[in-house]
């Protein structure tokens, strides 16, 4: 969906 | 070896109808502190975190940390198998290649057993910095259930603003718009119907209403749902579980 951001971008990958 | 007993079997039925179309599959962790699960949907718009401590559970058992790996639909047929006032016990060895769902009737008349064949599944495990967020909402689950569902049908994002004594949701979309505010409301009486806001600084975010709906199926999970909001962040919508553990969603703005 337009605007939509992934969450990935908010967590830090273990 | 891992064993763990629920004497409220209706709590995983619960937990697993709650996420079970957010997330196709996903690892069950085990350990000694108890059992959790950590996963995005296919889109990595949210993450579902939950963790049943192992006081929660009548009996537990975990001799070495494992993952096990399911499909959430096919772990749905078999819990659907579980009465509701159903103890439920999950058993799996330390190499296994299922997990053993065994059922007892409150009467212990009827004992089922279910082997649900596990499966790899590459997962990314994602580190939450524990935040301290600009607002902390608790609504009835039940109120927040209807609101996010009302507001569907409107339009296809909510905006969420906190002030110190409201939160309002408000959307539009091509028939119209909609605003419903929930006052602070600290009912003694009533704690199951109270509202409280705790608020550090005001925040306004913008979420798609299709993850909240699809959140609010935990509502069975817990009178209360925590909804968790800072400028920017993803929104955590948490149904604490009693005596259990939680059940915490993530839900990245638009």
């Amino acid at each position: 969906a337009a605007g939509q951001k992934s969450i990935m971008g908010f967590f830090t990958k273990k | 070896m891992f064993e763990a007993r629920l004497a409220q079997g209706a709590l995983l039925k619960k937990v697993v109808e709650a996420i079970k179309d957010l997330i196709e599959d996903a690892n069950f962790d085990c350990n000694n502190s108890g059992f959790s699960l950590q996963a995005m949907d296919s889109s990595h718009v949210s993450l579902v975190a939950l963790s049943l401590r192992a006081d929660g559970f009548e009996h537990y058992r975990c001799d070495r940390n494992i993952s096990m790996g399911m499909k959430l639909a096919n772990l749905s047929k078999i819990l659907k198998c579980a009465g509701n006032d159903d103890a439920i016990t999950m058993k799996s060895e330390d190499n296994g290649d299922t997990i053993t769902f065994m059922f007892e009737s409150p009467n212990q008349e009827r004992l089922s057993e279910f082997d649900l064949k596990l499966m790899d599944i590459d997962s990314e495990h994602l580190g939450i910095p524990e935040a301290e967020y600009d607002a902390t909402v608790k609504v009835p689950s039940s109120e927040f259930q209807r609101i996010v569902k009302d507001l569907a049908s409107i339009g296809d994002t909510v905006e969420i603003s906190v002030t110190k004594d409201a939160v309002k949701f408000s959307t539009s979309g091509d028939i119209g718009s909609a605003n419903i505010m929930c006052r602070q409301n600290k009912s003694v009486d009533k704690p199951e119907e109270s509202t409280e806001i705790d608020i550090n600084e005001p925040v306004a975010l913008t979420f798609a209403l299709r993850y909240l709906n699809s959140f609010a199926k935990a509502t069975p999970l817990s009178p209360h749902v925590v909804l968790k909001l800072s400028k920017d962040l993803p929104v955590v919508v948490e149904y604490h579980i009693p005596d259990v553990g939680r059940l915490g969603f993530y839900l990245a703005p638009k």
